[in-house]
């Protein structure tokens, strides 16, 4: 059955859509075949990929649970279920939707035999959206710059990750803060510090994501990071992540 | 009467709370009394100021249009009316309201002849707050900084300006675009010189924010940048902006 994870931050612009994109291209480069959820207020992550929705969005599914999830091809084992703008026109009717918030985890049932991993990007924001991931997901990772801005939203985060275990989920737990965008200057490094000080009992990655410009030139250029530069810091980062996240995630 | 403005883009990330702050401050200390609105959905903007919600917040006046906003003083001529991680039950709180769209600007209404200029920083999305503050102000400071995943939206939240003059705010215009964390590369580069291509009948700042550790420093201190380093480049690139805004606010 597939790992799937949420990624996850109320911040934004901390890199949920890069790890997303980057991390899903890492697995799928060992080997295990990858589906990757767009649930980006402005359908980035299938930017990243070149990917219209000219033949179906995530959208459709999650306001009409008759519609299975359109998938787009990627590579043989990368696939993603592409969204565009009109995700924002989600949140206002799922709210008025019976089980608003488990729509996703319902549309993701005929896949989880099908993939390794199912990775979900998340919007900024702790909306109907992301309470859909949370609970169509076993997991979720918080990417987080290690920024003053940054720290201040964890606790409602977590608060609301604990809630959905509680309440509707009870598989899900926080398989890591991953540190993102990160640059050596000592608001960073203090920052780490700090964050690993206060939340002493979640797991932190041990790899970090440094901050390179060839993330910003591949995005801009909508091509994926190990198709543009595979010998990247960025894409050997996101290789290192996913290696740890593998023996994490074996060891249990 | 004051000079409104909504500081607004759904992309996240993108120096929004930065700018409300740090204009905010250029504006006061050019002797303008300045009144910042905290819409940011973790209350980033009051953190910067380190300014508490003990006393009060923004989010009991949307929800309860008796009670008049707490305003704290920062300085004399720097005001601000705090939030705190409370404001995202806002959200769901006003989708049942009479009028939720127009809470802030009958919550403005006693304060317009008390102020100069009062700055809405709005959160990460196109929803309830930021309509809000849309319906409050006079005009919208677009922050975006020049990368991909920033520009993809920009006509969502244009659209969703142009409806808001239409329907229930004709004052509402785009007083610019204003390029924030802006980097020495050649992406930025390429995107400034896109959007200038794409959007020609939109005023863009001369003015833009570059990327400096001195922004990062002040608010990891909860330092205001101006008694962080007032020679820093990120102090006089706000205050440049703010000499720009009232040379184009006069020239009308
Ligand atoms: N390691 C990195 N180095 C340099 N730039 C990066 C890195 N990771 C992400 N970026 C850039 O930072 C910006 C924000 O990243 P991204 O869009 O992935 O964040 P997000 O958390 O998904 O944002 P949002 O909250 O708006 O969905 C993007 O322009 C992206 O290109
Ligand atoms: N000119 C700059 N140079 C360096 N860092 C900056 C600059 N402007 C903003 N930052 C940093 O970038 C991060 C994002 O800025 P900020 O929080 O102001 O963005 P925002 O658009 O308000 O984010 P959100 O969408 O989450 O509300 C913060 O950690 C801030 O310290
Ligand atoms: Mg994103
Ligand atoms: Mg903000």
């Amino acid at each position: 059955k597939a790992t799937v994870i949420a990624i996850a931050n109320n911040k934004g612009g901390v890199g949920k859509t890069t790890t997303t994109a980057y991390l899903g291209e890492a697995l799928s480069n060992r080997g295990l075949k990858v589906l990757l959820i767009d649930l980006d207020s402005q359908g980035n992550l299938s930017q990243i990929f070149n990917v219209t929705t000219e033949n179906g969005q995530v959208f459709n599914s999650l306001v009409n649970y008759t519609i299975p999830l359109h998938i787009e091809e990627v590579t043989e084992y990368l696939h993603i279920a592409p969204s565009d703008l009109e995700l924002q026109k989600a949140e206002q009717i799922l709210l008025s939707a019976p089980a608003s918030q488990q729509r996703l985890q319902r549309a993701l049932v005929p896949f989880l035999d099908i993939y390794d991993f199912i990775l979900i990007d998340c919007p900024p924001s702790l909306s109907v959206l992301t309470l859909n991931a949370l609970n169509a997901a076993n997991s979720c990772i918080v990417a987080m710059q290690p920024e003053m801005n940054a720290v201040n939203g964890l606790n409602s985060l977590f608060g609301v990750i604990y809630e959905t275990q509680i309440f509707s989920n009870p598989t899900l737990h926080i398989e890591g803060i991953l540190f993102t965008i990160v640059e050596k200057n000592t608001v960073h490094t203090s920052m780490k510090e700090a964050v690993r000080e206060n939340y002493q009992s979640v797991n932190i990655f041990d790899t970090e994501i440094k901050k390179g410009i060839e993330i910003k030139k591949a995005q801009a250029l909508k091509a994926p990071i190990f198709d543009f530069d595979k010998n990247s810091a960025a894409a050997k980062s996101y290789d290192e992540l996913a290696l740890e996240l593998l023996n994490n995630i074996n060891s249990k």
